[in-house]
């Protein structure tokens, strides 16, 4: 069972998009994956069809230590199954703090959930940590809980500017409490090579980062902004899409790390 | 002097880029304006040419109580001053809380420091707070400390699922600890109207929440996306930008709210 953080502290690169569409690609492949909505704003539970009220959320799993098993529901993709968040995750980084003094002990609740949880799982592969767009309490928990981490980045300014505090982050959760967090890759998200500023700074990355950029890269497409609507990851909702095929190669390239 | 706070949970809705430009469309048309960075990341800080790691910041007149006019700077856009941010403040919400036990005083700390700026404060007309992309203790002092607010949004479905919840928040916000908090208006950014999914949305929203909605509409336009590289808005990176004579349009828009 192997552990990824889908990570970064930018808000709309396209974290939930990445966990949903790598998520499905990887059952689609034949690898039973669970992706973990770890954002208040509940957004990949919406995007896999689930309901944010009903029944138990990430939040019993993290503040009351309710079993990861009995959290986590199917969806509408075979092989892919969910653990929904809640709203009241957005007091959870407070009440932990609040609730469990010892910092260490504080960030690794969900460590702790997930190899519970491993015992258990019969033949789960992946499991896929969808993070909210912040470094705090939460984002901490899933790098510590990870083998890796995957950090979808928009071919913007703003995105650059916060990818080497980022790696930062990285660096010291694994000096401190996860020795095996390694970097997955950099993923290239919402690419449209037809403008100056996409290509100058996937070239600057490519440069700065080598071989810790995936070769993939998901294209900007209206289709991958529609599915979340109909609650269906992107092969379902238009199998022929070109972003579906790259997808699928983006499986192979995280296996292969 | 009006107080604006432009916010929204959702990440990469162009809560940055707004504030920017906002900021700078009001300087020109002759109102003194001065942004205030409350993110952690720094984007509006970069955009605007200052560097995140020299003198006073956002956090020193929050957490430490610096009068607020020791930290503003000027910007190179005449008429546009800034408040910058600083890395630090991503522990705030957990200092502040440590700090200062009474929930109302907590959630006050920017409201008491620009009260004091106010009264010094010689001919500024508007104040704009760029928030981070959370509802927590940094956001809440903006919607504490704010007049009314601003909400960009993307006219995509995530954007969408988080209206609701964030009109609740401001009206919550609004009943306890700041009942003049108004609602400016609900920006539509990056717009493009050749796609469905936009469409549809702009006319759901519309028809859900009425003259709460801005005219103006911000196009997608790569500009826009470019111009925060050079530390510079919109209108001095690209005059002639049909975006530039929008943010015009919304400066009307908001000075008659
Ligand atoms: N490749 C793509 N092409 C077109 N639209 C995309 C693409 N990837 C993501 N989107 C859309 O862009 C928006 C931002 O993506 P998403 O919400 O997945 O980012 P995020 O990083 O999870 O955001 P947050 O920081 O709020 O959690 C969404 O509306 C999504 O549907
Ligand atoms: N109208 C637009 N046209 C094209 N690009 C835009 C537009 N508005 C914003 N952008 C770009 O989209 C990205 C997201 O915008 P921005 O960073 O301002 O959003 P934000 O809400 O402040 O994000 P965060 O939630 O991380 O604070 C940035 O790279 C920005 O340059
Ligand atoms: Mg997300
Ligand atoms: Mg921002």
């Amino acid at each position: 069972m192997r552990v990824l953080a889908i990570a970064n502290q930018k808000g709309g690169v396209g974290k939930t998009t990445t966990t949903v569409n790598l998520g499905a690609a990887l059952a689609r492949r034949g690898h039973r994956t669970v992706v973990v909505d770890l954002d208040p704003q509940g957004n990949l539970t919406a995007a896999l069809g689930l309901s944010l009220d009903e029944g138990f959320s990430v939040y019993d799993a993290l503040v009351d230590g309710e079993p990861l098993a009995a959290v986590i529901r199917t969806t509408s993709t075979s092989g892919l199954l969910a653990c929904p968040s809640d709203p009241s995750l957005a007091g959870a980084d407070l009440e932990l703090a609040a609730d469990e003094p010892d910092p260490q002990r504080r960030a690794s609740r969900l460590r702790a959930s997930l190899e519970a949880y491993r015992n258990e799982a019969t033949g789960v592969a992946f499991v896929l940590l969808d993070c909210p767009p912040s470094l705090g309490l939460l984002t901490v928990n899933a790098l510590v809980a990870a083998d890796a981490v995957l950090v979808p980045m928009q071919c913007e300014y703003f995105s650059m500017q916060g990818l080497a505090r980022l790696l930062d982050t990285v660096e010291r959760v694994a000096g401190t409490w996860n020795p095996e967090l390694d970097l997955s890759g950099i993923l290239f998200n919402m690419v449209d090579r037809r403008t100056n500023l996409t290509r100058q700074v996937i070239e600057e990355v490519r440069r700065e980062f080598g071989a810790r950029v995936f070769e993939s890269e998901i294209p900007r497409s209206v289709r991958l902004a529609e599915a979340p609507s109909h609650g269906i990851p992107l092969q379902s909702h238009d199998p022929r899409s070109r972003a579906v095929g790259i997808y699928s190669e983006l499986v192979s390239e995280v296996i292969a790390r």
